[in-house]
């Protein structure tokens, strides 16, 4: 079973079509692995990205360097995987 | 009476949500029968519920769960079906629903994909299909149809998870759809489960033309979101594919329109609270509630407005 340990959500919202270019560059960055929620559309909408652990770095420099505001939704994506997992169980043992 | 005790407030496997369908068949044997519309690629089957209460009527189509990670979809999709079945004879308007049309109801669009999100990778959202020259498996089923294919808004890298496929209908799964529609001849309306954003929307996703049915699509999915709002205030947009997320081709209901189904709607239920795809099950029956007067406003006006 593959785990999401470290694995971060980012909600992102870009101000401006050029910021929204930027993170359409970031979408085709394969080797990045991100996975977008919630896709970047129109400015002041807001995105969300699942960002591999392996990635964080990378892509959180990027866009500090773009000027693009981002704020971390889910912290460790396991966690909330473990709460849901445990809850089925539950569920089936009941 | 009925004693299954099945929870629909909580996440099941595909065998279980199986063992409750045939449940329903059995309870409601008048109303209620469990058809095979085709296999998934690892043969696992494409199982619908029809509600009819006789005779060739002309029907409406609901399909939940393409996408396999939206679980709420799935689980909505089930209660949904049970709300139906049980409401029938009890409720004045679902009564009327079924005596003029027959409802066709597909829980789990994309099987395999949800057998491997809840065994391998809890974000899988493709099938599993494997792709020749490629290590990467699945495709976006909802890149997959016969509208715009292969257009913008969907990746020709297999290892996308908005991999459009080799061709249109490459995917077992949507061709058995597609098969049924074509077969059955006599659908209305197709709508679409997904999670995600809290939106409803109407073709078209490939091009950003306006439809020619614009404005009675636009009044009639602005009535249904205000109808799903008014149970506990959860906001919704409405609009165009290509104008209220992007432009995607290759999308069902882009596909079901052009073929003649005027009626084409995809929900994407709710994701409050920020938890994405892992929605808390107890969010479960709220969702589906608030989705049910959503969908119940579209299938009254279509029952209404036949064409």
């Amino acid at each position: 079973r593959e785990t999401f340990v470290g694995h971060q959500v980012l909600e992102i919202i870009p101000r401006n079509e050029e910021q929204i270019q930027n993170l359409e560059q970031l979408e085709a960055q394969d080797h990045l692995e991100i996975d977008f929620w919630r896709s970047p559309t129109v400015p002041e909408q807001t995105v969300h990205v699942r960002i591999p652990f392996s990635s964080l770095q990378d892509v959180k420099i990027f866009l500090e360097s773009q000027g693009i505001a981002y704020s971390v939704m889910i912290k460790d994506l396991q966690v909330l995987l473990d709460e849901e997992n445990e809850e089925m169980l539950m569920n089936q043992r009941q | 009476e009925r004693s299954s005790g099945f929870n629909f407030g909580a996440y099941h496997s595909l065998d279980e949500i199986f063992q409750e369908m045939d449940q329903l068949a059995a309870a409601y044997p008048t109303l209620v029968s469990k058809l095979q519309i085709g296999s998934s690629f690892e043969n696992r089957p494409m199982n619908v519920l029809k509600f009819s209460t006789g005779g060739n009527k002309p029907a409406i189509w609901l399909d939940a769960g393409i996408h396999s990670r939206e679980w709420v979809t799935q689980a909505t999709a089930l209660w949904t079906a049970n709300k139906i079945a049980s409401d029938y004879g009890k409720d004045p308007s679902i009564t009327s629903l079924l005596d003029t049309m027959d409802i066709f109801l597909l829980p789990v669009t994309n099987p395999d994909g949800y057998v491997f999100s809840q065994t391998k990778n809890r974000m899988w959202r493709k099938t599993r299909s494997k792709i020749p020259g490629s290590l990467c498996f699945g495709v976006d089923p909802n890149r997959n149809w016969d509208a715009g294919f292969g257009g913008p808004g969907a990746s020709n890298n297999p290892c996308s998870d908005s991999y459009h496929g080799p061709s249109a209908n490459s995917e077992v799964e949507v061709q058995s759809i597609v098969e049924f529609i074509k077969s059955h001849g006599n659908i209305k309306a197709f709508i679409t489960l997904h999670s995600y954003s809290q939106l409803l929307m109407y073709p078209y996703g490939y091009k950003c033309t306006k439809l020619d049915d614009f404005d009675e699509l636009n009044i009639l999915a602005n009535s249904a979101a205000q109808a799903l709002t008014s149970l506990y205030g959860t906001n919704y947009k409405v609009g165009p594919i290509c104008s209220i997320i992007y432009q995607a081709s290759g999308g069902s209901i882009d596909w079901s329109y052009d073929y003649g189904i005027k009626y084409s709607f995809a929900f994407e239920l709710r994701d409050t609270g920020l938890h994405g795809f892992l929605l808390p099950a107890n969010q479960i029956i709220p969702t589906a509630e608030e989705t049910w007067l959503g969908l119940k406003t579209i299938m009254e006006h279509v029952r209404d407005h036949p064409y």
